[in-house]
């Protein structure tokens, strides 16, 4: 049986706002490491992997593998019931029909109890290949998605190109043309405002930004976000999740081909 | 205009 216990709501709520723009159904594959989600949007043109640790709960018990099919529609009903700072609880027998969510006020010794009806979900799994990436920006995530936001009045696409010079990214639409550009910096008093740039050869590859904007609704779980970059491979947009115990929200986005 | 390719043309299923 599973039975995970989570400090703060806040983080499952904002996981699956995160997501739920992208994707309607996916499996909670849950084990004894944690829970983790792939599921790829409709159109196929991006992938969510979600990694939430064993560590990020307290406790933690899963002694069976248990897929959780959940709808995240369903799910977010459900989650509406959860202040921010309550503890959540999620359980679920072997082979579940439903998942039991419990959320917990410490100050006012409420105790709400849901059970989400869960759905058979054939999903197939991607394999992700370990690449090593020719440019990775680490950047403030509201930075991100203010830049993201701001060309897609522009274009429905961006360029982003990394060079030593810094990162540009770059729209042009109907109405004009418009590009940021960001050159590595280390702010000592506020390093979650730094830019660091590691870069092993120049990369340029154009992307959709309507995907881009979507994947910054993750922008209020972590501070930065890092992007990863090589050419004729998916961009990865990464969100660390929970602090310090591995846990992540990624995005990978297929680039745009020819012009 | 560009092409979007799929995610499914780069990782491959397990």
């Amino acid at each position: 049986m599973l039975e995970s216990r989570l400090e703060q709501a806040d983080l499952l709520k904002k996981v699956v706002e995160a997501i739920s723009g992208l994707v309607n159904d996916c499996n909670f594959d849950c084990n004894d490491s944690g829970i983790a989600l792939q599921a790829m949007d409709n159109s196929h043109v991006a992938l969510v992997s979600m990694m939430l640790k064993a560590e990020a709960f307290s406790p933690y018990r899963c002694d069976r593998n248990i897929a959780l099919g959940i709808n995240l529609s369903s799910l977010t009903k459900v989650l509406r019931a959860a202040q921010s700072s309550d503890i959540l609880t999620l359980k679920a027998e072997d082979a579940p029909d439903v998942v039991n969510l419990v959320f917990e006020s410490s100050e006012k010794d409420r105790i709400s109890e849901y059970d989400l009806k869960l759905m058979d979900i054939d999903q197939e799994h991607l394999g992700i290949p370990e690449t090593e990436y020719a440019a990775s920006i680490s950047m403030p995530s509201n930075e991100f998605q203010r830049i993201c936001k701001d060309l897609m009045n522009i274009s429905e696409s961006v360029s982003i190109e990394c060079t030593k010079e810094g990162v540009k990214f770059a729209a042009a639409g109907d109405i004009g043309t418009g590009s940021v550009t960001l050159k590595q910096h280390s702010n000592v008093d506020k390093p979650e405002q730094s830019v660091e740039i590691d870069l092993s050869e120049p990369v340029a590859l154009s992307f959709s930004l309507k995907y881009l904007v979507n994947f910054t609704k993750a922008t209020s779980l972590a501070s930065k976000v890092k992007l990863s970059l090589s050419n004729e491979v998916p961009l990865l947009v990464e969100y660390e999740l929970s602090g310090g115990n591995s846990s992540y929200l990624r995005f990978y986005l297929a680039p745009k081909i020819g012009d | 205009s560009s092409n979007q390719r799929s995610i499914s043309s780069f990782f491959t299923p397990k």
